[in-house]
């Protein structure tokens, strides 16, 4: 089984793929997120850390083994045993199937949706429009915790009651994991939107 | 605050208008 | 190993990357892109064909045993042998890496400079700058395969000599690639472009 140290800077839900998968399968993994080990936006200048990691992009990591790997997709396998891989080729392709539908399909519009109520970019009504909503799996596999963990700040900051009853597999895939000890043993206790957060000019 | 982190983000905010573009682009193409 | 009807419209980088994996591994992918089977616009809005791909995206794979799958990234691995997959859990964890990278950080710059010289996007001169190189790997995997596929347009479109000069390892990787018989039997001859094509107003 993997073991390694994942550098991150803190709250970042790519990493939380990777953490999640470790809570289920048992991978010892290390995080660094603070400094002196972890200073954002300087340790990924370190000429040591680039020869690594040379596209300086968190979350990145280091197996005790010296094995070194950053798309957060990557790590997250990495770290997966095969139930969480999918055991036979059918549930393999159906987790590579949803780990890209949830970057290619849900990460545009739900980060349109919820960076302008965080006041990190402008509002654009149209993309936010596109939100969709998405199956609930059975057994976890990478591919719930991948769509899980993409969905984390749309359910923290957008997602009201009245508006995302219209998702009822949705919420029931995003209740359900979150309140699996391996999910929490990562995110902690999930406070769920009440109020749909506006714009934040 | 991880909001602070998340400015750094890389995301493909116009992706839905590259897609519908591809779509029509592959519609006329196949008349 | 996998056999099935792989639906898509011609030309279609996102379908090339499962039939040249099929290439290599011997999967049996029957193609129906044209009329009477195929009708683009039309074939993904018939009840028939939504229940088994809800997302209405092609590529999209149904196998001869029923398996149905649309992600292009998960029909590429569906069809691939352990070779193409990665066969150590690095390897593995690399091509996922890879395919990853290839689609977070080649696509939209990639798709960012061709499609105004296709004439179907307005040109942003500053996203067109930001293309970027990459490694050539040792052993074809589904990695080069997935990263050769996005290249295609550019390497076709805007990629002229003088330009991507600038960029050996990417080139050794394409040309080798599109060289090898697997590649050459989907993409036929890949008519390199000799003078970057423009916005087309």
């Amino acid at each position: 089984m993997a073991a390694g140290t994942l550098y991150t800077y803190p709250e970042n839900w790519r990493a939380f793929k990777a953490l999640i998968a470790a809570q289920y399968s048992g991978a010892q993994v290390h995080v660094l997120s603070a400094p002196p080990h972890f200073h954002f936006g300087q340790t990924n200048r370190i000429p040591e850390f680039l020869r690594k990691f040379p596209a300086g992009k968190f979350p990145a990591f280091e197996g005790d083994d010296g094995f070194c790997v950053f798309e957060s997709n990557a790590i997250a396998y990495y770290v997966s045993n095969e139930e969480l891989q999918g055991s036979t080729p059918e549930a393999a392709a159906q987790v590579v199937h949803w780990v890209s539908f949830a970057d290619s399909d849900i990460v545009p519009p739900a980060s349109t949706w919820v960076f302008p109520t965080l006041g990190i970019m402008h509002h654009n009504k149209q993309a936010t429009e596109n939100m969709k909503t998405f199956m609930a799996g059975k057994q976890v596999t990478l591919a719930d915790i991948t769509v899980v963990c993409i969905l984390l700040w749309l359910y923290k900051q957008v997602l009201e009651p009245s508006f995302c009853q219209a998702f009822p597999n949705t919420n029931r895939l995003f209740l359900t994991c979150i309140n699996q000890p391996q999910f929490r043993a990562v995110l902690g206790e999930v406070k769920l939107c009440e109020k749909m957060a506006q714009f934040d000019a | 605050m991880a909001t602070n982190f998340l400015v750094h983000e890389k995301i493909w905010f116009d992706k839905f208008k590259y897609d519908d573009a591809e779509r029509r682009f592959y519609e006329q193409m196949n008349g």
